[in-house]
């Protein structure tokens, strides 16, 4: 089935990465083979399962750059159901050739083409910025998440943010939906949490996925087990969080 | 005597702009003339003081790409010693054309020349990527601020900026130096909190800032107030730790 979706911010640190790996890690536990890809240069989604990078032969780079074949460059975890690309981007000369070759916006997307049938999701992480990797990443998706942290400019970020994806969308990828903007690092002692979802309800209502994902340790802690939250603690608010956006998401 | 210091991380969220903010306003306190300049397209320094987009008449877009006189962007906020020059980047056609602008890399040295002996710290804000603002603003610079959040692909994500600076350095400004590393969004009831920082120690030694700012809901409630956390709750932990950072770099 093959459905792509691009996860996507420009605020930096707001649950990106953390979003990819754990809805990841919850659609594979539902069944859906699924597979992370990690456009960020800076990216480490290996390191979340405890991949050091000289285990590391080909990721996205190698497959832009050095045109290796993506069967090539696909991690299998060990994990039922998961599988990952890797971004392999070791330094910044091979940063400069990745937005180089990444002018070409739709070179993401033909790639994705030779194995989206293998896969029921393919999710990919962008970087904290509208580059080239993300601008790849919006001509390949079917849809973009959208993780917003409840913060004081959350909302005049995002409003901007969607105007620019909007008219992107349409001179590059017309079908481009937006499968929703997901509450990320929900603080309950905060007051501010409860005043900008309620402004973000307001805004925002039919986009706004009704799960929230909370702060908690266990999402941050992870990596230090080698493995996404659910694997590991199952019952935390945190796995619960995106068990519960991917069961939102497979309606 | 006019001190540049530009406060940078690829890695997003990690308190860049509360840190520009938090300390400019501190410095202020202490006597010190400081201009707070935001060089991030999306940035939002000024709605950190309340003020509206609409109040805006210019900012470091005009002064780049419109050559509108710098003393013409400087917004004097009614605080002693604590002036700043906003982004006023509104759209994405202005984000491009600062962009263009900005690949002369000097672009922005060549501004803050005309103020910075007007000024004891002039603090540039950097947006989450090493982009033309990010090479503009490390040209000016004669020092910088690495914030740090402790989490568990800082170490390997900080390694990697240091040696990508070191070559832009010897490059673009044989003359910058690391004013220091510093610890933000520390987190005491996290484990990783306490792991990280001792790594940092142990591979960052000297130049880690014995100053560590904690994580504390006054900075990030900071924006409803319309004023920096010093302002309205000086002995809250997030002030303190900002106040000790200006005692740190005045010495
Ligand atoms: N719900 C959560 N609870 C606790 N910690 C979280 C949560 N979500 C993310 N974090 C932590 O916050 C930090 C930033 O998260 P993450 O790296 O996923 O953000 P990002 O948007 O991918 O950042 P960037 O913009 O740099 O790519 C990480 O240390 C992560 O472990
Ligand atoms: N010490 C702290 N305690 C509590 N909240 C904090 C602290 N530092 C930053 N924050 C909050 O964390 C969020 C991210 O901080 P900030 O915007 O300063 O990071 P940044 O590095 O400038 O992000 P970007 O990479 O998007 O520019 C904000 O909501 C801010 O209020
Ligand atoms: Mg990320
Ligand atoms: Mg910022």
């Amino acid at each position: 089935m093959g459905k792509i979706i691009a996860v996507t911010s420009q605020k930096g640190g707001v649950g990106k990465t953390t979003t990819v790996v754990n809805l990841g890690a919850s659609l594979a536990i539902l069944g859906k083979k699924t597979l992370l890809v990690d456009t960020d240069p800076q990216g480490s989604i290996v390191a979340n399962f405890q991949i050091d990078d000289y285990e590391v032969q080909n990721g996205i780079f190698d497959v832009i750059v050095n045109k290796v074949l993506m069967t090539d460059a696909i991690i299998n975890l060990g994990i039922e159901n998961l599988e990952i690309v890797p971004s392999n981007v070791r330094n910044e000369k091979q940063e400069v050739d990745l937005f180089t070759h990444g002018l070409q916006k739709h070179i993401l997307k033909s790639i994705l083409a030779t194995i989206k049938e293998d896969y029921d999701y393919i999710l990919l992480d962008c970087p904290p910025s509208l580059g080239t990797m993300t601008l790849n990443a919006l001509a390949a998706a079917d849809s973009i998440i959208i993780p917003v942290q409840p913060e004081y400019f959350a909302i005049r970020a995002l409003g901007r943010f969607i105007k620019t994806i909007r008219r992107f969308g349409q001179e590059s990828n017309p079908k481009l939906k937006l499968e929703g903007i997901l509450i990320t690092l929900y603080d309950k002692r905060l007051k501010q949490s409860k005043e900008i979802h309620q402004e973000l309800k307001n805004g925002f209502q039919d986009f706004l996925f009704d799960t929230i994902i909370p702060r908690n340790s266990k999402l941050s802690e992870a990596p230090s087990y080698g493995k996404p939250a659910a694997f590991f603690d199952v019952s935390s608010p945190g796995s619960v969080g995106y068990l519960k956006l991917a069961e939102e998401i497979i309606q």
